[in-house]
C-alpha cells in the first residue's frame, strides 16, 4: 500500500521544494483543496464546515500570493490539501487522536489535515468550544510550510487560545508566509484617496478620507496607519462602488477647488460622476448632466481610452496619461492647457536619467497620507518631486520623478484571492 | 460507522466517551514532552532515512515513534561506548534530559523556566493544542522578538498622522480605522504640512482608534 501510494503521489503531484528557510513550500500558486467525503464532522453541517474552510483558505490568500480553490471533482491525487475529521485511529493516519482534550488536529507534509472530531468544534464567534476556523487556519499554515511559532498573537501558536472576537493574521505571521512565498505583486487600475465631508455631533464639518486600490473587478481599502489592507478585503467593485463599471476603471479623478468638488471615474471612452452623498454614480447630476458621458464631450481635446489621470490642485489641471503622452486639461478654462499634449518625459522628467516609466502608466495617485504624487506602473512606482523636496534640493526638476521603488514594499499585503473565494 | 438517529446528532454526541489522557505526573509529562518533540528519542538522527519521501518516513517513523516514546528517551552521542557505563550514565542523562526539555517547554509557553513540574506547567500541558510536534520550534519566541511593536516601528518609515478616529462607514458595511481627520474649521492646526495649495490644512485629531472587526 505504501509503495503504491508513493508511486501515485510522486507521479502526479509536483514535488515540494525546500525554500531557503529549510521549510517545505508549494511551488505552485493555485492550490486545490477538498473536505474529504468520509471525513465530515458530525458536529457541524457540511455546508458550515466547507464555508469555514473556504474562509480559512481565503485568510491565507489575503496575505500571500497563493490562491486556493475548492475542488470536489478532480481525482484525489490531484488535490493538494485534503481535510477530514476523525476520532481515534482515523483516515489511515498513523497518529491516533487522543479523544476529547489535548490534541485537536494535526497536519502532514503532503497536505493532509485531520481534525479530532471528539473535540467540540464550533463556528466562528460561537463564544464556546474550539473555533474550527482558528484551528483550520493554524493547520493550513503548517501545510503551507510554517512551523509552530511561540509568539503571543501568532496564529501558529501550538496551544489553542480562546478568542473573544474575530482573529486575524498579525504582521509577523504575514511576513512568515511571505518569507516562504514572496509578497503580493500586481498591476493596479487605479489608486486614490476618497474624501468625504461629514458633520460631527457638534456640527463641526470634518473631512475623512480612505485610500483605495483597484484592480479589475475588485478593490482594497488600505489602512495606512496599519500598513495593510482592511481585514477581509478585497471586495467586489459592485459591492462598494455602485454604478461604475463592474470589471474595473481606468482612472479616478477628484476635482477639488474653492468652486468645485466633483469625483469622476473613467473607463474606455466614457466617464461617470460619483455622488458621495448617496454613495453611487449619478445618472443625472445636480447640473442636469446625464452619465455616462463621452470623455471627448466632458474634456474636449482629451483622447480616450486613457491609461490614468489625476487632478493637481496646485495648478487646477487634470493630467490625463495615454501611452507616452500627457494631456493637461485646464478645468477652469475647460480646455487643454497650451502646448499639450506633451511627451511624459517633458512633463515628468526623470531625476535619474534612465529611471523612468516612459509612458503606459497604470495609476497616477495623489496620496494625502504621504503628501505626494505617485506614478504606478507594473510592480513599481515613481514619486513625483514635491515642493518640500525642491526646497531642500533646489536643483531637482519641477515634477521630476524620483528613482523607482517597488509597490509592494510601500503598500503591503494587497493580495488577490481566488474569484471563487471573492464572495464570502 | 456512526449512525445518525436524531436529526440533531444528540445520540451520537453521547457516544463520544474517550478522553485524552490528562497529564498528572512526571511519566505522563515525559510522554507529552517526547510526543511534541521536546525530548529527542534515542539516536533519533541516526534512524531518519535519507530519501525524500516524507510520507514513507512518517509511516515508518510514526510506528517507531510510538515504540520509542514508550521506551527509553535518552540522548546518545554517536560514538559513545554503549556497554560499560550505560546504566549510571543513563539515569543521570535521563533526568537531565527531562529537566532541560521541561525548561524548554516552560520557556516557550511563557512560564518561568524552573525545570520543576509545577501546577502551571501541568495546566499548560493539558491545554488543547495542535498535534504537530514542536521540534521545528521557531526561534522567534517572545524574548527575542519585538513583534508587538514591530508594526508601529514599521509605521516609523511613513510620516504617519498621530492617531485616527473611526467612524461608521455603512456604505462599506464596516466600521473601519480611518486615516487622519481633517478639521477644516479649526485654523490652529497642529500639523500644517503644506503651503503650496495641493493640500489642505490638516489637523490631527487625538481620538484613539477602535478595534477592527472583519
Amino acid at each position: 500500500r505504501k509503495r503504491h501510494l508513493a508511486t501515485i503521489v510522486s507521479k502526479s503531484r509536483r514535488k515540494r521544494d525546500l525554500s531557503e528557510t529549510g521549510y517545505m513550500a508549494f511551488s505552485k500558486r493555485v492550490l486545490k483543496w477538498r473536505l474529504i467525503g468520509e471525513g465530515y464532522s458530525s458536529q457541524l453541517s457540511i455546508e458550515d464546515q466547507r464555508y469555514i474552510f473556504r474562509m480559512a483558505f481565503r485568510m491565507w490568500s489575503e496575505v500571500s500570493p497563493l490562491d486556493f480553490v475548492e475542488d470536489t471533482r478532480s481525482p484525489l491525487e490531484e488535490i493538494d490539501i485534503r481535510l477530514g475529521f476523525g476520532t481515534g485511529r482515523h483516515l489511515g493516519c498513523n497518529q491516533r487522536f487522543d479523544g476529547t482534550g489535548q490534541e485537536f488536529a494535526h497536519a502532514w507534509f503532503l497536505g493532509d489535515i485531520h481534525f479530532d472530531d471528539d473535540e467540540h468544534f464550533t463556528a466562528p464567534n460561537a463564544g464556546s468550544g474550539i473555533s474550527l476556523l482558528k484551528v483550520a487556519v493554524h493547520e493550513i499554515g503548517h501545510v503551507l510550510g510554517l512551523p509552530h511559532i511561540y509568539r503571543s498573537g501568532s496564529i501558529m501558536q501550538p496551544s489553542y487560545l480562546p478568542q473573544d472576537s474575530g482573529f486575524e493574521m498579525d504582521w509577523m505571521d504575514r511576513k512568515a508566509i511571505q518569507h516562504l512565498y514572496g509578497g503580493c505583486k500586481g498591476r493596479f487600475n487605479t489608486a486614490f484617496d476618497w474624501i468625504r465631508k461629514e458633520k460631527t455631533p457638534y456640527g463641526e464639518v470634518v473631512i475623512r478620507f480612505n485610500t483605495y486600490f483597484m484592480r479589475d473587478g475588485w478593490y482594497w481599502l488600505y489602512e495606512n496607519r496599519n500598513n495593510r489592507t482592511r481585514y477581509g478585503d478585497p471586495v467586489a467593485l459592485q459591492v462598494g462602488w455602485r454604478g461604475i463599471p463592474m470589471d474595473g476603471v481606468d482612472a479616478y479623478v477628484h476635482v477639488w477647488s474653492r468652486k468645485r468638488d466633483a469625483i469622476y471615474f473613467f473607463k474606455g471612452a466614457h466617464f461617470w460622476r460619483y455622488d458621495n452623498e448617496n454613495d453611487q454614480a449619478y445618472r443625472q447630476d445636480p447640473e442636469g448632466h446625464r452619465y455616462p458621458k463621452l470623455i471627448s464631450e466632458g474634456f474636449p481635446g482629451v483622447v480616450s481610452p486613457i491609461d490614468t489621470a489625476f487632478y493637481d490642485r496646485r495648478d487646477s489641471r487634470i493630467y490625463f496619461f495615454r501611452n507616452t503622452l500627457v494631456y493637461a486639461f485646464n478645468v477652469e478654462a475647460n480646455s487643454l492647457a497650451r502646448g499639450f499634449p506633451k511627451n511624459i518625459r517633458d512633463v515628468f522628467p526623470p531625476v535619474v536619467s534612465r529611471d523612468h516609466p516612459d509612458g503606459n502608466i497604470d495609476a497616477a495617485y495623489f496620496s494625502y497620507t504621504h503628501n505626494a504624487i505617485f506614478l504606478l506602473k507594473g510592480t513599481r512606482f515613481w514619486q513625483v518631486v514635491g515642493s518640500r523636496d525642491r526646497w531642500r534640493r533646489p536643483f531637482l526638476p519641477r515634477n521630476g520623478l524620483l528613482p523607482h521603488k517597488e509597490v509592494d514594499q510601500h503598500w503591503f499585503d494587497i493580495c488577490n484571492v481566488h474569484p471563487t473565494a471573492l464572495k464570502l | 460507522e456512526k449512525l445518525f438517529h436524531n436529526r440533531d446528532h444528540s445520540d451520537v454526541q453521547m457516544l463520544n466517551s474517550h478522553q485524552a489522557k490528562v497529564i498528572t505526573d512526571k511519566h505522563t509529562a515525559e510522554l507529552f514532552l517526547s510526543r511534541y518533540g521536546f525530548i529527542k528519542p534515542v539516536n533519533w538522527e541516526e534512524i531518519q532515512f535519507e530519501d525524500s519521501d516524507a510520507s514513507f518516513n512518517d509511516d515508518f517513523l510514526g510506528d517507531l515513534k510510538d515504540t520509542i516514546q514508550e521506551g527509553s528517551s535518552v540522548h546518545r552521542s554517536r560514538d559513545a561506548n554503549l556497554d560499560d557505563d550505560r546504566d549510571d550514565r543513563n539515569s543521570l542523562t535521563e533526568s537531565q534530559a527531562f529537566i532541560s526539555a521541561l525548561k524548554e517547554f516552560q520557556r516557550v509557553s511563557g512560564l518561568p523556566a524552573t525545570g520543576v513540574f509545577d501546577e502551571a506547567t501541568k495546566e499548560a500541558m493539558n491545554k488543547p493544542r495542535c498535534g504537530v510536534p514542536d521540534n521545528e520550534i521557531d526561534l522567534d519566541t517572545p524574548e527575542n522578538s519585538t513583534a508587538s511593536d514591530t508594526e508601529n516601528s514599521t509605521n516609523d518609515t511613513f510620516s504617519q498622522p498621530d492617531s485616527i478616529t473611526a467612524s461608521n462607514d455603512t456604505s462599506r458595511n464596516s466600521t473601519d480605522l480611518y486615516d487622519p481627520i481633517f478639521n477644516i474649521t479649526s485654523p490652529s492646526s497642529s500639523h500644517d504640512i503644506n503651503t503650496d495649495g495641493q493640500m489642505v490644512n490638516i489637523s490631527v485629531n487625538t481620538h484613539q482608534s477602535e478595534a477592527v472587526r472583519r
